[in-house]
């Protein structure tokens, strides 16, 4: 099963 | 804030929809609607809600309140509302308590629930406007399908698309499975067209728990949109009349 990414990964946070 | 809707039945589906997903979120209240973004505890999905200030007759927010609410608790109390009921959000300035008020139709019966607010603070995250590769538009009802009878194959998906159609591929322990959409226009019901916009192939892998999750949006529009590029989160957005929305958006997994 692949690894699961992290959406904070790829959206910067404000 | 005072905002009134013609019928309770979209806030209810809303909520219904995201609370699964996120228990704690502010629905942020300005003059241009009520919006709401928050990620899911795994920081894997995020929910993104706009609800214009025209899906409301009438609406009014004289400042920017942050409405800090339990979705649970919310949800008991919209249990209250019936869908055809005549909802109102009402909120003083610097609130402890959401007003809720359901008429029916016939302006019989009136409820009034106080529902307490919290103070939340929520990572915000700033999501760029994308062109995306790749955008799929096809029934909502055809997605939902789709995602739980491949959930019953796999805990992912590879979602494929190309000019001839997007397909949707699971591979697990029992074998595989794949699904094709092909584009085409319905020309007795624009409902259940698929309609494909490309500027180059794209695959990419998720979590189908996630997107069936998702899924419970899909009462609230009769077609469904995935916007997909390569390595970056996909979109899938329920587009709500005057320009409201429900958009999730969900991390890609990497590669073995």
């Amino acid at each position: 099963t692949p690894l699961q990414n992290d959406l904070s990964e790829f959206f910067a946070m404000v | 804030l005072e905002a009134r809707l013609e019928a309770a039945d979209l806030f209810k589906k809303v909520v219904e929809a995201i609370k699964d997903l996120v228990q704690h979120c502010n629905f942020d209240c300005n003059d241009s609607g009520i919006a709401l973004q928050a990620m899911d505890n795994s920081h894997v999905a995020l929910v993104s809600m706009m609800l214009t200030a025209d899906t409301f007759t009438p609406f009014r927010c004289d400042r920017n309140i942050p409405l800090g609410i339990d979705l649970t608790s919310l949800t008991k109390v919209l249990r209250a509302a019936q869908s055809s009921d005549i909802l109102t959000i009402k909120s003083e300035d610097a609130p402890d308590v959401v007003n809720l008020v359901f008429e029916g139709k016939d302006q019989d019966r009136i409820s009034e629930y106080d529902l307490k607010l919290m103070d939340i603070d929520q990572e915000h995250l700033g999501i760029p406007d994308t062109e995306y590769a790749a955008t799929a538009s096809m029934p909502a009802a055809d997605f939902k399908r789709i995602c739980s009878d491949l959930l019953l194959i796999s805990e992912a998906v590879s979602i494929e698309c190309t000019k001839e159609g997007i397909t949707f591929k699971a591979e697990g322990d029992i074998g595989n499975g794949s699904v094709t959409l092909r584009q085409h226009s319905d020309l007795e019901n624009s409902d259940k067209n698929v309609d494909i916009s490309l500027t180059e192939p794209v695959a990419l892998s998720f979590s189908l728990k996630y997107l069936t999750g998702f899924c419970k949006a899909t009462g609230l529009s009769n077609q469904v949109r995935l916007c997909l590029s390569n390595d970056v989160p996909l979109m899938v957005e329920y587009a709500l009349a005057n320009n409201s929305y429900l958009r999730f958006y969900l991390a890609p997994k990497i590669g073995d």
